[in-house]
């Protein structure tokens, strides 16, 4: 069927960390992540989408023996920036399919997306590369969410 | 130094979509994105942030000579899942870095955003994963992001 995906994968390790309404200028993401660097903080996932109205939420995820020091950190920095509030969801798993020339396959996003929506998974968080699309869902649903993506690309 | 990244690109070529203020529940990414994958629109960037009141918004990135059909294609969908909004913007060019490992190097991050940054470069959108990391900026910044994070990571 020409799908080039080769692998699924489940890291139901993480915790999310959301600084809400940052002002979208320049300077604000460099100042958080550098920071975080120095505290030698893994980062995986960043996203951040379009701001309304001159603010943006970023968002980001850490290996969740990080959670507590990196929320720590983030709301201190999310003050200097005066974001309107800082949050950690432990309550999370990244699911992800990888595979080469992903993005010039239309469809396999949809296929991703389709296999979680319809067990009822909500997706919670997107972010892609050409070789990987994650999508972050609710801790619980990780099984249940391996299996229905693992089903789509890897088993048919 | 011990930088992983590689490469350096620019993608001058694109167009972004937004669907502003979807229901967050299932299935409804996997509505907007099976369709468009039917129409054969090849999506590269997905973007999605986590919900504030039950509602998200969407960003994906196609290519420039794709965005007219797409805005059309996507708006019908955005009225079928109540979007609030569909809006088109072309007016833009996606910086990425490319590396192995990178999201094991804490402070890679911080370092592209400072480069961007410190240009004064605003960053639009950011997506991940562990071999790249590709923000989103104005057109008219994508010359000069190049030359900034080239300089930060393969000339020095
Ligand atoms: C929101 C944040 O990414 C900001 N736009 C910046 O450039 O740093
Ligand atoms: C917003 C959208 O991603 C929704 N949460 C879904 O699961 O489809």
């Amino acid at each position: 069927e020409g799908t080039d995906v080769s692998a699924v994968s489940l890291d139901a390790k993480q915790a999310k960390i959301t600084v809400f309404r940052v002002p979208d200028k320049p300077g604000i993401s460099s100042m958080l992540f550098t920071a975080l660097g120095k505290e030698n903080i893994n980062v995986d996932v960043i996203v951040q989408n379009v701001s309304k109205d001159n603010f943006a939420d970023i968002s980001f995820t850490v290996n969740i023996t990080d959670a507590e020091k990196t929320l720590k950190i983030t709301k201190e920095l999310g003050k200097e920036v005066m974001a309107e509030n800082v949050v950690c969801d432990r309550d999370i798993a990244k699911i992800s399919i990888i595979g080469i020339g992903m993005m010039n396959h239309p469809g396999v996003a949809g296929r991703m997306f389709h296999a979680l929506g319809k067990e009822r998974i909500n997706i919670e968080m997107i972010s892609t590369s050409e070789i990987k699309i994650s999508c972050v869902i609710k801790k619980s649903d990780g099984a249940k969410a391996l299996k229905t993506v693992h089903a789509e690309f890897i088993e048919s």
